[in-house]
């Protein structure tokens, strides 16, 4: 998603 | 990415892998919790919703694919392969996890980072991670004699959530907005669940000795 807290994590 | 992520990633993958290796070479799930297994199923369907709205990287999208895939597999295999099948302790594996996808999702409700769906059921997702374990480990306080893949297996899976805890200390120092407390604070606890089994653990390993969790 757009804004900052991108879950980048697994 | 950093380093410690990297190495909780290997973790889990590996703690699957034992897991199926286990399954697959004494084609028997005993001592193995299906429920635990259901939980995990959930929290990785509920975690990964956004699979295919949201590309992170391949590794990302590779990694959700195998998180997914081996646990709806090794779910199936408990319910339904005869061989497997038959050397489940259905006896023995009586936690009621479906309060524990209750009340993570109610948890979820209040608790979240954003009341939109994905985020709630990421949510949920996290906080049942947390207490997924607790099924198995009371079903090996139950079995009394752990055998040596199913150990390693738990232990694995315990580990890969210390290492994300050493990676978000890690990020919370080199990135400046990086904060991601709901998963943190799961995080430690999903952790500290496995204290007790980390310390026999430990002694059966120092003593050379099987593993035994006390009754």
């Amino acid at each position: 998603n757009d804004d900052g807290d991108v879950k980048d994590e697994l | 990415m950093n380093i410690f992520r990297l190495a909780g990633d290997m973790t889990h993958l590996l703690s699957i892998l034992v897991l199926l290796l286990k399954i697959y070479a004494t084609k028997s799930c005993s001592g193995v919790s299906r429920k635990t297994q259901e939980l995990y199923a959930i929290v990785f369907l509920a975690r990964y919703l956004d699979l295919f709205t949201d590309f992170i990287s391949v590794y990302n999208t590779f990694m959700k694919i195998v998180f997914i895939a081996s646990s709806l597999a090794i779910v199936w295999c408990i319910r339904v392969h005869p061989m497997v099948k038959r050397s489940y302790d259905k006896d023995l594996d009586t936690f009621r996890h479906y309060l524990l996808v209750a009340a993570s999702f109610l948890l979820a409700l209040f608790l979240h980072e954003k009341f939109t769906f994905l985020e709630i059921f990421w949510a949920f997702s996290i906080y049942l991670e947390a207490v997924a374990i607790l099924p198995q480990l009371v079903l090996l306080q139950r079995s009394g004699n752990v055998d040596n893949l199913t150990g390693q297996y738990v232990f694995f899976l315990g580990a890969y959530r210390g290492l994300y805890i050493l990676n978000w200390i890690y990020r919370y120092l080199t990135e400046p907005r990086f904060t991601r407390w709901i998963a943190c604070v799961s995080g430690v606890v999903q952790t500290a669940l496995y204290a007790d089994f980390f310390y026999y653990y430990f002694i059966s390993w120092k003593n050379n000795s099987k593993l035994k969790l006390p009754a």
